[in-house]
């Protein structure tokens, strides 16, 4: 699988639409604090079926809908897109979310649950959960978890 | 089951070792499988020794030293089974600039070896100089983010002036 | 008991919104007493505002901003009850280049005007700059730390090229 | 309360006696990852009367003892020295532990229990547990704590 582009909509401080191209190699994501970098991860992890919201940071998953700044209202929204190959293949994953409905999830234009998004992503390897997506203050989370938890990395791998 | 788990435990274990070494250009580590005799229940132990220390508990490793053997052991479960994306937020930030350096020649190697995609996001202005190309993520408007593809000669400070 | 800890929380609170606007060059915070109308029983909660955005939970803020709020709040304390030590382990790590001016410019006041003593563990070159003096530890031989007095031109790198 | 000097000998990574001066002001304490920087912090809370070996981040208190390194053997006790001025007088407070056999406290020459040497630094708004000691990574430890966890920290400023 290749992971070759991301676009949010109203996904946290994203309210406007844009896009990151995901490719090849090595990207730096940079800028000053608060400026949404670790929101990013957070609406690639989202998009791959992340069910907690509390490991997005919030409390309640309507949190990553935009909730408005000093200057512009919350929207009632929120939707990320995120476009891979698989097998030669090109596939849209959407997932969408509006504020007190939950969220729906759409592969190529069709309806479908988060658990086939969730197993097209464990078929490459990857997912919400994946231990190649780290994130901040989480490095050392390895570290000081207990080693049965570990044994799950080593099931991913398997 | 359990011949696919010990054949993975041996692939990562196996890349563990080398890419510890690499990191910190000496010592060695390993990995154990140990609280049972059957794979499928046992834990997962992670030995490490940097170079010229004695073996301890992980915990008495310091942050960097921490940050960078994590770092291995997820480098080494992804050259056991390809993972299409690797994103990691500001990793590099307990490392000092030699750790910076050994960090970014891993990161190197690891690009040019794996079909990997990275993401990496940082403030460290030497990690930036060492990426193939850049996104700057703006609050132009406070609390309304935008991402800018970034010159690689702008980073970071031209980012921060724009607030 | 209450009459005492209803005073402590106004200073503390009056010092905390003054050095969240300091750090943060504009936005609002306040402490609240929350869960219980009797101080003794009540949590302390913290309300932060970086400028331009809306209040939220706390948790949505970002590792930077939650960095400087918290550092806010210890300052507050002892501004209200000035402490003789104070020690930060590396937490300038997750701050922009931006930030750590601010940071160190909120460190020289606090210099100025209390009698607290230092000790600031840091890997930005910037910081250490901005130091009265600074101590190097090396490890000439492995596992074996030493403390040195740097000549203040020297810094991180004459340590690190000494391993 | 003046804090003026700190002496180090087998505690931790600090296997040679060494000695940090505590000046006015700020004093920048620098070094590559793993030299002992986060370890002289620790010597700090300890000496002060800190009970956990887990905050510490070792298994048992006798962690604290140099262990060793591929070209010396580990030593057998550890012991630190904090030289403080309180309203004029200077106070000596030393804390030693031996492998096994425990830790103890003197003050100016004379044993005393943790108790006295906690009671001494509390009087001043310090000590082990102070908010004022930031160790590594748990500065955000103030924003994830719970409200009524947080209002121990008004305590100490009451
Ligand atoms: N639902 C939301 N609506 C609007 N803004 C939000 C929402 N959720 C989070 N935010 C904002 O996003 C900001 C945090 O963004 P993020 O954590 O991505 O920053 P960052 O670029 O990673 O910063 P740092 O370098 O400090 O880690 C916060 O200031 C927060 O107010
Ligand atoms: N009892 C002990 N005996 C000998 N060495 C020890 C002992 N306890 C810890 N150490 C060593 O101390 C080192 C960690 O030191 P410390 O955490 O102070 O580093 P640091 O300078 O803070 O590094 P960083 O910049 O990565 O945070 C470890 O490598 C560990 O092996
Ligand atoms: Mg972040
Ligand atoms: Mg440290």
């Amino acid at each position: 699988m290749e992971f070759q582009r991301l676009r949010l909509a109203g996904f946290k401080s994203f309210v406007e639409a844009c896009e990151l191209r995901i490719e090849p190699g090595l990207t730096g994501v940079v800028g000053p604090n608060g400026c949404g970098k670790s929101n990013l991860l957070e609406a690639i992890r989202w998009v791959m079926g992340e069910g907690s919201a509390k490991s997005l940071r919030g409390g309640g998953m309507d949190d990553v809908i935009f909730a408005g700044t000093g200057a512009r209202p919350g929207r009632d929204f929120a939707e990320v897109l995120l476009t891979v190959e698989d097998n030669g293949q090109t596939h849209e994953v959407v997932r969408r979310i509006e504020r007190g409905l939950g969220s729906a999830y759409r592969l190529d234009g069709r309806d479908v649950r988060a658990r086939d998004v969730q197993l097209l992503f464990a078929d490459a390897a990857t997912g919400a959960h994946s231990p190649a997506l780290v994130s901040q203050g989480r490095i050392g989370a390895i570290i000081a978890a207990k080693p049965a938890e570990r044994r799950i990395l080593l099931e991913e791998a398997a | 089951g359990r011949v696919r788990l010990v054949a993975a435990f041996e692939a990562v274990d196996g890349h563990f070792r080398t890419l510890f070494g690499t990191l910190f250009a000496g010592g060695a580590a390993h990995l154990a499988l140990i609280e049972s005799d059957d794979p499928l229940e046992a834990g997962l132990e992670i030995m490490a020794q940097p170079p010229g220390k004695k073996l301890q508990s992980l915990t008495l490793l310091s942050g960097g030293e921490q940050a960078l053997t994590a770092t291995a052991l997820i480098f080494a479960l992804f050259l056991t089974t390809p993972s299409p994306l690797c994103v990691l937020d500001e990793v590099d930030a307990p490392l000092d600039d030699a750790n910076v350096e050994r960090f970014c020649d891993l990161l190197d190697r690891m690009a040019e070896t794996t079909a990997t995609r990275f993401l990496i996001v940082t403030h460290n202005a030497v990690t930036m100089s060492r990426m193939h190309r850049l996104y700057g993520v703006t609050m132009a408007e406070p609390g309304v983010s935008q991402l800018v593809s970034v010159d690689l000669r702008a980073a970071e400070h031209l980012l921060a002036a724009a607030e």
